[in-house]
Parts: C-alpha cells; sequence; structure tokens
C-alpha cells in the first residue's frame, strides 16, 4: 500500500493539526 | 528559524521549546495483569506518538522536507525516540522506569508480561549507561533530533535538513564520543518485536496512530 494509505491518521497530523487540536 | 543565521545556542534553544509536554496514563488501582500493562503502555506510546508528530514539525528543516520523507523518517524512528524518552525520564531513578509521571513501573513489574521483562532489563542497562556517562539535557535534545533526522534507511536530500546536521555538529562536539554511544545504545528491535507479538496473540488491541506506525513496521519487514 502506499504511504498515503497506510498513514491517514499520521498524514493528517502532520499537515493539519497541532497535537492540541487532535487530542 | 533561518537557519543560516542560527547559532548552536539558538539551535539547542529551539529544540528545547519543541520538546512535547508530558503525557499522563493513569496506573490502574488493581494489581498489573498482562492484558492491563500492556494496555497502559499501547495507551501513552499512542498519546506520546501524537505529541512526537507536533515535535518533530519544531525541528528545524523537518517541515521543508516532502510529506512522504516526513512521514519516512518518522515511520523509521517512533520507537527509538519513545525509548530515548522514557531513558531521559528514567535516568535519575536507578532501577525504575519513568514511563510517564503517574507510571512508574519496577523492574520486577515486568514479569506479568510474556518477553517484556527482558525489554525492562535492556531499558534499565542503557538508561545506566546514559546516568554513567552524565548525559546532559543539552544532549538528550541534540540525540534526539538526530535520531529523527538520520532515521530513514534512504537518503533524504534537502539543503535545510543538511543545515540543520550543521546546527547539530557544534553541540555534540564537546563529547563526540560518549553521543555516538547514546546512538548506538538506542535500538528499537526487541521492543517492536515484542509489541508486534503482543498484537498478534490479541493480548492488547492496538488503535489508531499506534496502530499505523506499528503495520509500517511490519510492511517494511516484508
Amino acid at each position: 500500500s502506499s504511504l498515503t494509505e497506510r498513514h491517514k491518521i499520521l498524514h493528517r497530523l502532520l499537515q493539519e493539526g497541532s497535537p492540541s487540536d487532535i487530542t | 528559524i533561518l537557519l543560516s543565521t542560527v547559532s548552536p545556542e539558538q539551535f539547542v534553544l529551539t529544540l528545547l521549546e519543541a520538546e512535547p509536554p508530558n503525557v499522563l496514563v493513569s496506573r490502574p488501582s488493581k494489581p498489573f495483569t498482562e492484558a492491563s500493562m500492556m494496555m497502559s503502555l499501547t495507551k501513552l506510546a499512542d498519546k506520546e506518538l501524537v505529541h512526537m508528530i507536533g515535535w518533530a514539525k519544531k525541528i528545524p528543516g523537518f517541515v521543508d522536507l516532502s510529506l512522504y520523507d516526513q512521514v519516512r523518517l518518522l515511520e523509521s524512528c517512533w520507537m527509538e525516540v519513545l525509548m530515548i524518552g522514557l531513558m531521559w525520564r528514567s535516568i535519575d531513578h536507578p532501577g525504575k522506569l519513568i514511563f510517564a509521571p503517574d507510571l512508574v513501573l519496577d523492574r520486577d513489574e515486568g514479569k506479568c508480561v510474556e518477553g517484556i521483562l527482558e525489554i525492562f532489563d535492556m531499558l534499565l542497562a542503557m538508561t545506566s549507561r546514559f546516568r554513567e556517562l552524565k548525559l546532559q539535557h543539552k544532549e538528550y535534545l541534540c540525540v534526539k533530533a538526530m535520531i529523527l533526522l538520520n532515521s530513514s534507511e534512504y537518503a533524504v536530500a534537502s539543503d535545510r535538513l543538511s543545515r540543520s546536521h550543521d546546527c547539530l555538529v557544534p553541540p555534540c562536539a564537546v563529547r563526540p564520543g560518549p553521543l555516538t554511544c547514546f546512538l548506538f545504545f538506542v535500538h528499537s528491535n526487541k521492543g517492536m518485536e515484542h509489541l508486534l507479538s503482543m498484537k498478534c496473540k490479541n493480548v492488547v488491541p492496538v488503535y489508531d496512530l499506534l496502530l499505523e506506525m506499528l503495520n509500517a513496521h511490519t510492511l517494511r519487514g516484508q
């Protein structure tokens, strides 16, 4: 599988949110 | 941060400001079972991983990499970053592993999880070496950043990343021998294999970011 497919949460965290947005 | 003008001292200050917060995971009121200890440890790891992404994004040069390279670096180093953080928290507490301020484990508590005592002993031994070599906080910050920036098995090309490496050299050059040792000591293979085996035996369910990172490791292995 591609990196995007296997890292949905990681991609979201890297691209969008800071940890405080997520937790 | 303009890397072309930053001094080594400013670089270390940036690393200090990037430090993740302490994560809490309350210890169960009952004595640990295999499942409850693994549940506490995996819950903690998942929370720490989220903060690790925030930390990595603050390491100068990291966000200038392609998303693909950022993922590859984090895929490669996450367990080692978790381990060095644990060792740093435990450095002043011989015989104990400070997973979190409210999750302090004695070596013998590892007996309740199959195969984990060997890993606890390895972590305690590595922490002892850090203590003997008098690892300083500044050095810990630099070594952790080095683990991230050097983690990919593939070359990651970026001028900014090269500059980050250059900024790490002066703070590390004061004690290059011990620093090399610190990097040499931190290996995650056994921890990763143990977590995979616990997941495969259904001792503990693994969810979310931790599951992604663990699956990535499995796929890389294949």
